[in-house]
């Protein structure tokens, strides 16, 4: 989950 | 999305707009680092590796190809375009920009969110990002002179990590509950970095006269 948020930002 | 991050996304496009209208324009590129826009290409390229192979939203990937092409765009007009790269104040911009790279490098090899080529350089981009406007910064001390447009692009571009600021706040609060280490000092450095930047850039918005930096 953290990952995939951190990767939706730009 | 959140309309801190819409805000943050939409300034950080503004001063792109806002660099690129000031070199077509003005068919110069007085005042502007090259090597803080060739840093940015690389952040931009570093960071969006998974452009092709993860699809997040049309948003997403629609932003992160104008992030690209417009940062490479602006290489182009300062190094090669005929008129423009003779309005580059190459004898003062003289950081060593090439030395930011090997400490983010190392320091993507000691703390990646994962141990993956791809998270490494992530990790990598976002500690670049960081430090990338120093050669702009200490550009802007020499400058005698800072026009109009040079000191709003400035001023937009750090903006929009203080709005993204602002918006992991809000996403910590509301929905992920989980503190992201990396883009989060790295956005509070490099937002930190522009504060002399700010006080004096909003002095001089106040009282209506001309940009400067004390060297």
């Amino acid at each position: 989950a953290a990952k995939e948020s951190s990767h939706d930002e730009l | 999305m959140n309309i801190f991050r819409l805000a943050g996304d939409m300034t950080h496009l503004l001063s792109i707009v806002v660099l690129l209208l000031k070199i077509r324009t003005t068919k110069s590129c007085a005042g502007i680092s090259l090597k803080t826009q060739e840093l940015y290409v690389i952040v931009f390229i570093t960071r969006y590796l998974d452009l092709f192979t993860r699809y997040v939203s049309f948003y997403n990937t629609a932003m992160k190809l104008v992030f690209i092409g417009t940062s490479v765009a602006i290489v182009w007009y300062m190094r090669l375009h005929k008129v423009v790269k003779q309005t580059y104040s190459r004898d003062e911009d003289t950081f060593k920009h090439y030395l930011l790279i090997p400490p983010c490098f190392i320091l993507a090899l000691l703390i990646p969110l994962e141990f993956t080529v791809t998270e490494i350089l992530w990790s990598f981009s976002i500690y670049l990002e960081a430090v990338a406007i120093l050669p702009q910064l200490l550009l802007l001390q020499r400058s005698s002179n800072i026009d109009n447009l040079t000191g709003s692009y400035v001023f937009l571009l750090g903006a929009y990590r203080a709005l993204y600021i602002v918006n992991w706040v809000y996403r910590f609060f509301t929905e992920t509950h989980k503190i992201r280490w990396i883009p989060w000092i790295s956005g509070l450095v490099q937002t930190a970095l522009y504060a002399d930047f700010f006080y004096y850039y909003i002095k001089s918005w106040k009282n209506h006269e001309k940009l400067r930096l004390p060297a």
